[in-house]
């Protein structure tokens, strides 16, 4: 790709399981600083969305940033964005490169 | 040595 195109991907996951159905490894202070998709199980949402893949890196979660989170407060996040009843979907800004 | 060679690796959440 060219310097000028974009590297980064919006995905909007809608809540059309019951569960998110994705396993991320990484955050801050690991070897992997941004959270990563290391699993994404069949029959949850981010799977029946069809746009998510394994080792994605996610950049954003809802506009938010998770860039300096540490694991655990990246899962938080995005447990919390899919738990919330304000919102229907997810967003995610995800990359490929890694 | 590169510096995220020293860091440990994560642990993996199911989400």
């Amino acid at each position: 790709p060219g310097l000028l195109e974009p590297t980064s991907t919006l995905v909007r996951v809608a809540k059309s399981a019951s569960t998110l159905g994705i396993a991320i490894e990484g955050g801050a202070n690991t070897r992997q600083p941004l959270p990563r998709i290391v699993t994404i199980q069949r029959g949850g949402s981010a799977h029946n969305c069809g746009q998510l893949k394994v080792g994605q890196v996610i950049l954003e979660v809802n506009g938010v940033s998770m860039r300096s989170r540490e694991h655990r407060d990246a899962a938080r996040l995005i447990a919390e964005a899919f738990k919330t009843k304000e919102r229907d979907h997810v967003d995610f800004l995800v990359t490929d490169f890694n | 040595r590169e510096k995220r060679l020293t860091l440990p690796p994560s642990e993996i959440t199911l989400l």
